[in-house]
């Protein structure tokens, strides 16, 4: 997963 | 993913398609800000630079393709749709967003956190999605008259934003070590812009009256 950051978000 | 993240996710959804339906069915942009779909082209533009090196999952593509896809065939149809052009009343819309964009630049270049191009770029598209509303709040105090699919959509968006601050009390609590205030100032910024609208919206919505955004 990426690294914990909120780019998972969109 | 959570359910307040997929719910604002949607709900930003909802937005833009409410956007584009009144745009491409009634051929009409009376009361948008050209300013404000600028804005968000650009934050869209901006964030997801990474769109095909850094792959989340198949749902965050798609949306990001949405995304991008909407906000600048909105842009598309306000400046260069012979119809749709006309209903935009320029003389109103006269915010000027360069004095958004230059010191979000300037922060994002100064608070961010990692100094690349893609972290900037993406820490200066929270900037710009914090303060994009702001000429579409302007134009509609101005304009006074706000027909319902405007109220809608700028409803739906302060929703989404909200939904998002939901999501991140909830990944604050449920992943150790979430904490990003970059990312949570800026949305946190975004979405108090939208309570004074709100509390008009809701108010003129419980009593039945136009929406009026007072001078």
């Amino acid at each position: 997963t990426p690294d914990q950051t909120t780019k998972d978000e969109l | 993913m959570n359910i307040f993240r997929l719910s604002g996710d949607m709900t930003h959804l909802m937005s833009v398609i409410v956007l584009l339906l009144k745009i491409h069915t009634i051929k009409s942009c009376a009361g948008i800000s050209l300013k404000t779909q600028e804005l968000y082209a650009l934050v869209f533009a901006t964030r997801y630079l990474d769109i095909f090196t850094d792959f989340v999952s198949v749902y965050n593509t798609i949306m990001k393709l949405i995304f991008l896809a909407t906000s600048f065939s909105i842009v598309w149809y306000m400046r260069h749709h012979k119809i749709v052009r006309r209903s935009y009343d320029k003389e109103q819309d006269t915010f000027r967003h360069l004095f958004l964009i230059l010191p979000c630049l300037i922060l994002a270049l100064v608070v961010n956190e990692k100094f690349t191009f893609k972290e900037v770029m993406w820490t200066f598209s929270l900037y710009v999605e914090a303060v994009a509303i702001l000429p579409q709040l302007v134009l509609l105090q101005r304009t006074k008259n706000i027909d319902n699919l405007t109220g809608q959509y700028v409803f739906l968006l302060g929703a989404y934003r909200a939904l998002y601050i939901l999501n991140w009390i909830y990944r604050y609590l449920t992943e150790k070590h979430f904490v990003h205030w970059i990312t949570w100032i800026s949305g946190l910024v975004q979405t108090l812009l939208y309570a004074d609208f709100f509390y008009y919206y809701i108010n003129s919505w419980k009593n039945n009256v136009r929406l009026q955004l007072p001078a």
